[in-house]
This record gives C-alpha cells, sequence and structure tokens, in this order.
C-alpha cells in the first residue's frame, strides 16, 4: 500500500530535482502536465514503468530510504564557484 | 553512471570525522569509513589519508534536523545522509537519527552508506544503473558488497585507472602474472599536491586574447580552467614565452589583443607568446607616469584604461591622452574601499575585478565602486576558488 501522501510525493519530486521548488507568490500550484513530466522522469530513472502518475509502485519507492542528494543536478544546483 | 561536473585535482585526499555518531564505538565508525573510502581508492590512485585535527579536504558529521547547510535531515528512515560535490567542498553529513550499524541486518549499513557520499565527494552523481553503488535507494545489508561497473567506470571517467604497479620482476617489468590494470588514464589530475595549493601566493595572473587565464608564479605558469588548474601544468614561464623572465611583477592582455608584462623598469610586448618587436624596454619610456617595480595592474572594463597599481597608490593610464597620466595620480587605493595594499595579482572575471593578496581574494563590485567587504565571504581562498584545490 502507499505510505506516503500525495503531497508528500510532490515534495519528494521538488527536492530530488523533478520539479522546480514551490513559487509561493502562484500559490504553489504545479500544472497536471509538469507534475506529470515530474513523476515520468522519476520513473524512468528509478526503472519503473513509465506511466506518469502516482501509482502504488511509484509510491513505494519514494517511501524508501535514500540519498539526500538531488538526482538531478543541472545548472543552476548549488552556488557557483568564485 | 553521472557525473556532477567537478573532481578533485589531487589524488592524495584528507579526511577528517567532525562528529561521530551517537551510537556507535568511534574506533569502529573509524574503520567502516576507511573502508568506505577504499571501495574508491581500490580502483584508482586515489589515496585517502584520515586526520584528526586541522585543515581537511572532506570533512564528515553525523547530525540530526537542521545542523547548518540549509538541508535539514528528518529523523528516521527518508533520507539518511548527503554529501557535496568537490566544488563545493566535498563534505559528507549523515542523519544521526537513524540506527547506524556495521555487519547487520538490522539498522542501516553505514559502510554502503559512506561508500556511496562518498562517490559524492569525489564529483559521482546519482547513476539509474538498478544494482550501481551510486543509485539513490538504500537497498538493506549486503554482506558480500561488491563495486559495480557502472561506478567503476564512472570513478576511472573523473580519476583514471589503477595504475600499474611494478610487481618487483627482472629488470622493473610487470610478469606475466601481473597487475591487470589499465596503464592509461582518461583524465588524470596532478601528481600531488599543486604549488599553488600549499603557497597560493602568486606574482602575476592576466587573460590572454585568446581568452585563457593564466597564473605566474617564480619561473612557471599555469592555466586556470574553469574549476581549477588545467592538466599539464606548471610549465616554464620561458618555454613558452621566449625572452621572458620569471618573476613577473604584473601582466594584461589590452584591448588591441597584446600582452604586456612588467618586472622591475622593464615590460614585454607579446602577440600571443611571440615577442612583438624589441623588447624589454623601459616603463618610463612606454607608460610615461607608471613606477617602476608595481605591485599589478589591470584594464577596467568600464573605461577601458589601464590601472597600475603599487604599495598604497595606484596610477590610471589611458594611453590615447596626453599625457596618459593625469596629474591627479596616483591616488590612494584606500579610495576603494576594501582594497588591500601592496597587491600581488588582478583580474577581470565575469565582469567582476579580482584582487589578489597572499592567499586571499577580493572582488570588485564595479556598481558601488568598491570592494564586496559586505560580503562575508571576501576575501576568499584562492587555492581552494581559483586553483581547485
Amino acid at each position: 500500500a502507499p505510505v506516503i501522501s500525495q503531497t508528500a510525493a510532490m515534495n519528494y519530486l521538488s527536492q530530488f530535482g523533478y520539479l522546480q521548488p514551490m513559487n509561493p507568490t502562484s500559490g504553489g500550484i504545479i500544472s497536471q502536465d509538469a507534475l506529470s513530466k515530474a513523476v515520468a522522469e522519476f520513473q524512468a530513472f528509478a526503472g519503473l514503468n513509465i506511466t506518469g502518475d502516482f501509482d502504488e509502485e511509484t509510491f513505494k519507492l519514494m517511501a524508501l530510504p535514500r540519498c539526500g542528494v538531488k538526482d538531478k543536478v543541472g545548472p543552476g544546483f548549488g552556488r557557483s564557484k568564485r | 553512471y553521472a557525473l556532477q561536473g567537478s573532481r578533485w585535482r589531487v589524488k592524495k585526499l584528507t579526511y577528517k570525522i567532525s562528529k561521530y555518531p551517537r551510537n556507535l564505538p568511534q574506533h569502529k565508525v573509524d574503520v567502516e569509513l576507511n573502508k568506505a573510502f577504499k571501495v574508491w581508492s581500490e580502483y584508482t590512485d586515489l589515496t585517502f589519508i584520515q586526520k584528526k585535527s586541522g585543515q581537511v579536504h572532506i570533512e564528515i558529521r553525523f547530525e540530526k534536523g537542521e545542523h547548518g547547510d540549509g538541508d535539514p535531515f528528518d529523523g528516521p528512515g527518508g533520507t539518511l545522509a548527503h554529501a557535496y560535490f568537490p566544488v563545493y567542498g566535498g563534505d559528507a553529513h549523515f542523519d544521526d537519527a537513524e540506527q547506524w550499524t556495521i555487519d547487520s541486518f538490522r539498522g542501516t549499513n553505514l559502510f554502503q552508506v559512506a561508500a556511496h557520499e562518498f562517490g559524492h565527494s569525489l564529483g559521482l552523481s546519482h547513476s539509474d544503473v538498478k544494482s550501481a553503488l551510486m543509485a539513490p535507494f538504500y537497498r538493506g545489508y549486503e554482506p558480500y558488497f561488491q563495486l559495480d561497473d557502472d561506478d567503476i567506470q564512472g570513478i576511472q571517467s573523473l580519476y583514471g585507472k589503477k595504475s600499474v604497479k611494478n610487481d618487483g620482476g627482472s629488470g622493473g617489468v610487470p610478469s606475466g602474472g601481473g597487475p591487470r590494470y589499465g596503464t592509461t588514464t582518461t583524465s588524470p589530475p596532478s601528481e600531488e599536491d599543486s604549488e599553488l595549493c600549499t603557497d597560493p601566493k602568486i606574482d602575476t595572473m592576466f587573460n590572454s586574447a585568446e581568452g585563457h587565464i593564466y597564473v605566474f608564479k617564480g619561473d612557471r605558469y599555469w592555466r586556470l580552467t574553469a574549476d581549477g588548474v588545467a592538466v599539464g601544468y606548471p610549465k616554464l614561464i620561458s618555454h613558452s614565452w621566449k625572452g621572458l623572465p620569471g618573476n613577473i611583477d604584473a601582466a594584461f592582455t589590452y584591448k588591441n589583443g597584446k600582452t604586456y608584462f612588467f618586472k622591475g623598469s622593464k615590460y614585454w610586448r607579446y602577440v600571443g607568446k611571440r615577442m612583438d618587436g624589441d623588447y624589454p624596454k623601459e616603463i618610463s619610456e612606454g607608460f610615461t607616469g607608471i613606477p617602476d617595480n608595481i605591485d599589478t595592474a589591470t584594464v577596467w572594463t568600464g573605461n577601458g584604461k589601464i590601472y597600475f597599481y603599487k604599495g598604497t597608490k595606484f596610477w590610471r593610464f589611458d594611453p590615447a591622452q596626453k599625457p596618459p597620466v593625469k596629474n591627479t595620480y596616483p591616488k590612494l587605493t584606500s579610495n576603494w574601499e576594501g582594497i588591500p595594499n601592496n597587491l600581488d595579482a588582478s583580474i577581470v572575471y565575469r565582469g567582476y575585478t579580482y584582487f589578489f593578496k597572499g592567499d586571499a581574494y577580493y572582488r570588485f563590485n564595479d556598481r558601488t565602486f568598491s570592494m564586496d567587504i559586505a560580503d562575508p565571504a571576501f576575501p576568499r581562498s584562492t587555492a581552494y576558488w581559483w586553483f581547485g584545490c
């Protein structure tokens, strides 16, 4: 059974680099497309079936203990040198 | 595997466990973390030395909740640990709310998690290969842990393969049953800590017309990259800039693409690495109004004029004016808030002017026309931020 909520799952995607951090000025709204894309990216990275939906398998994996470093490390991550 | 984009420039790395976990004896933690580093040194020429005090490359701490880096731990389960890539310092933090264990199916295996985190400390990102150590999810205790091929390829792409060791055979030739490690490295780091790491005080630094940044120190020079010193340096100044002596005082490349070097009472002009005429000449002839034995010089992007610094004073030189130095100069560098006296070097980089003195550097803010002294980050370590130490 899923062990984390959808809100927690969205926070998870944000924390590990799949979703842009919530913007408080826009009320923290994320489009369904963006969310689905983020879920699909996470599923692809984790080797799950790519559905773009929060399915049980996805929730279960998100509940596993893991490293706190982002999975997606791109430009803008961290502070620039010098 | 995935690379973050930074790596250490030295092969000998030091680490320190600044804060031990609450539930394990310190000597056992030492052994497990040493084993975790060995996972990576087994396949590369990296070596890891534990220190008990002083400055180190990788600092290790066991912490609970918020612990000062803005990335708080979340208690048992969830996030177990995090680590910083080389460009951000390489430190590794472990959540002390976890039940860290050794050789046990209970709790969370310290060795495995540490080996994973140290992968980040060395420049590896998360892998999407499930069997890889650098996959982000904790898989439970594995009594017969082995590093995955994916991890081996990743670490060797950063630090090269482990060198062939002479096995003592006759004539120093490895015997038929010798090691099976490859002999080539993809991008080997420096042999040892660069001289610039142990003594970062430099003579001068300048931008070339081709867009490179060069550092001169004594009779040798280095080229800098975005994250440290380029492979293959230092080289001898006299081998590349024929006719140029060592111990240069100052250098800059003007908007005509020519590079000027200053030492004592003389200066030299080069196009690239070719001397541009009959040099040296007297500073008093080519740069009337500028004193001998200057500390540093730089071309300010704001107005294209050349600024010379010596001791507590600076001069502005405009080749288009007669006289090129107005009689209101020299002025005191203390007019620019925060700029130190007796500078070693200066350079324009990405729109900012940087000043170097001793082992530290300062950033000049062109908009406020003062040093960024309000930013507590300055002065910063030149060795760390410029030389990749």
